[in-house]
This record gives C-alpha cells, sequence and structure tokens, in this order.
C-alpha cells in the first residue's frame, strides 16, 4: 500500500527529525522579525493535505490572500551520507475576508506530490481512483503515527481538505484560516 | 507495496530532480577544487543500497577509509510551499588497497532508512524478513524507472550489496571502488 508507506517515510525521515526544532526556530524567528508569530498557540507546523494530491510549488498561486514572508532559520544535521543536509520551513501571512492579517508556518505534505504524479504515469500502475482513497490512507496512517508520538507532541496541525469540485478562489485561506482560530 | 511507493517517491521527489543539474555541479566544484574529480566517466552519482537497510549517517562510520571532502555546490528549487529547499550531495574520498586515493560523489538511498525504521516498530506491520524482500523490491522497481527516464540517463549508478553477516571493515570502500574501476 503506497500510501502507507510514504507516511512512514514522511514522519521517519522529516516529521520525527525537524519537530522538536521547531519551537526554538520560531523563538529565533520572532527575536529577529518584531515577535511577528505573536500567538504562542500557532507555533506549530501546520501542514496541507488536499485529498485531490493537487499541490502546488509556490502557495501563492493555490490563493492569492497567502504570501511569502520569509524561512524560518535552517537545520542542518548528517544524514545517509549527505553532511548538513538542511532542513527549513516558510513563514506566510494569510488575508482574512476582514482584511486582517495572520501569520504561520505553513506547508503541504510533499508526498502528496508524488502520489499524484504516479496516477499520471502507466507504470506506476495507479488509477485516479486510486489516488484518492491513497490520499485518505495516508492521511489516516499519518494521524496515527502522530497520536503515538512523543517527540511531536503539540508541535502540529493537519489540514485535510477536499478541494476537488472546488470554485472559490480563496478557499486555501478560508480554511487555513478557520483552522488558525480553533487553535485560539 | 511500500518498496514501490517508495521507489517512486525517491525517483519523482529526488532524482529527476536533481539528477540534470549533476555534471554542471561537479563542473563548478572542479573548477574550485582543482580539478578533484578527474575521470568524467564518474561524474555521476552513486547510489548506496545495502540491501540490509543499514544506513549510516556519516560515511566514514560505515568505512574508516571513506573521508568526507566536501559539498557540491546546492540546487535550490520551490516545492510544495517550501521557498528555496536547498538539494545537495557529498563528495568523498576512498582509499584502496593499494593507498590510492579516489574521489567521487556517493550516498545511500534515503528510503532505505524508513524501511529499516518501519521493521522495528509494531505499527508499522513490518517484519525483517518482508525488510529484505522489500529493499530487493524497492531496488529493482528503482532500476526499471531509472532505465526509462531520459532525465536520469548517465547520471547514476546503483551500489547493490548483501552486507549481512560481513565481516570486512573495508567492505563498504572496496565494493564502491570495484564499481568505480567498472566505469573506467
Ligand atoms: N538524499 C536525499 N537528499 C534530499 O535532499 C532529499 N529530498 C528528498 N529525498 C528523498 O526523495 C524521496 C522523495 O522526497 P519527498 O520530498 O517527496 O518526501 C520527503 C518529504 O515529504 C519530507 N522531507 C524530507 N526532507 C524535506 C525537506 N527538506 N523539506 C520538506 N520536506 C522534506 O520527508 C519525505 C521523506 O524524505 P527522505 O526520507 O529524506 O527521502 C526522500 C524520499 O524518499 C532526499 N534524499
Amino acid at each position: 500500500n503506497v500510501a502507507h508507506g510514504l507516511a512512514w517515510s514522511y514522519y521517519i525521515g522529516y516529521l520525527k527529525i525537524i519537530l522538536p526544532y521547531l519551537k526554538d526556530s520560531i523563538r529565533v524567528f520572532n527575536e529577529n522579525n518584531n515577535c511577528l508569530l505573536k500567538c504562542k498557540k500557532t507555533w506549530k507546523l501546520h501542514i496541507l493535505i488536499p485529498l485531490t494530491c493537487e499541490v502546488y510549488d509556490s502557495l501563492g498561486e493555490a490563493d492569492s490572500r497567502i504570501q511569502f514572508i520569509s524561512n524560518l532559520p535552517e537545520v542542518s544535521v548528517d544524514r545517509a551520507g549527505i553532511k548538513r543536509r538542511t532542513y527549513k520551513h516558510s513563514v506566510y501571512e494569510v488575508l482574512g475576508e476582514n482584511k486582517k492579517t495572520h501569520y504561520c508556518v505553513v506547508e503541504y505534505a510533499t508526498p502528496l506530490q508524488s502520489l499524484h504524479a504516479m496516477s499520471q504515469d502507466d507504470s506506476a500502475a495507479f488509477s485516479r481512483q486510486a489516488r484518492l482513497e491513497q490520499a485518505k490512507l495516508f492521511c489516516r496512517t499519518l494521524e496515527e503515527i502522530l497520536e503515538k508520538s512523543k517527540e511531536c507532541s503539540g508541535c502540529y496541525q493537519l489540514i485535510v481538505y477536499d478541494d476537488s469540485g472546488e470554485n472559490d478562489k480563496h478557499f486555501l485561506s478560508k480554511e487555513i484560516l478557520r483552522h488558525l482560530k480553533q487553535q485560539d
């Protein structure tokens, strides 16, 4: 089951490594950026999981109300023969309906891009219907792993949404803000 | 099948992206490093695939005859919401039996680390026996994908080996050198 392996790889090769550094990275970022990320309850990695697996490389392309601000300080780790492999997250400004600006650390779950590409390549043997089931399996598996993980506790929020047939140009910013509000 | 998905993800999310930049990165590295990587036939990414999935984060720990020299210039790409995510490879010096030094770009296939961790976690539902079969499936799937890939043609060499029960402290350096010689 492809999605099961991708969820494990995403946890073992990424979240388990970087989430323990996140709050300190945000603290350093705030010292140098006028305490932009004020609310400590949002000191988390917000992980976008679109069930269509449609992942944009730039969030501004998905929704013009989302703007890149800056990257957090990098984390550097020797991994599998690569010396000082680096990991970073991006801070975004999200504009609300009332023109109020909110800031958060947000990114897509990258393995969904692999699921999408596999559903388009014949030899990967993967239909579009199977892709939706795999996206849901990815999400369920990731939730189960993260709930049991001490290293990651309180450091992430999954933002899962079905954007198929979505016509609202500002669907994503509204979805992110809805989740940020739930944390306040 | 976990390994099938990991091989596709490794190709789509990494090799397909970075291999096209490799020869230029090596060219720039050589200009700044006394043309250390002389032989153009070794201007490839040498990918270590231990069938035991035992991956060391530092190659020198696997074999003291392998020493880190320097990293190649980084490649920077906007990916899935991360601005300027960076990719790099490490250059190593490998000492031969005759004390002759060889240089190459080498690293482990990262997904094997996930396979290894999955076989140790009960909830991943993965035995050690299954892990060996998955490692072989990873290898076969990756070979098939890479043979059909125009982007990656001539840019890689897979170094597959069974190191279970291996007692030679310098097994890895010898294995790498054996493959480098085949290219001359
Ligand atoms: N050697 C090596 N150097 C790299 O820079 C690199 N980047 C990816 N990979 C491997 O390629 C495959 C596809 O990567 P993808 O990004 O889709 O999934 C990645 C991605 O979803 C997440 N992740 C890992 N590193 C980062 C990162 N720096 N930023 C964001 N996400 C990351 O966690 C997954 C597993 O990572 P790895 O377990 O390191 O192995 C990956 C994977 O097997 C790499 N391998």
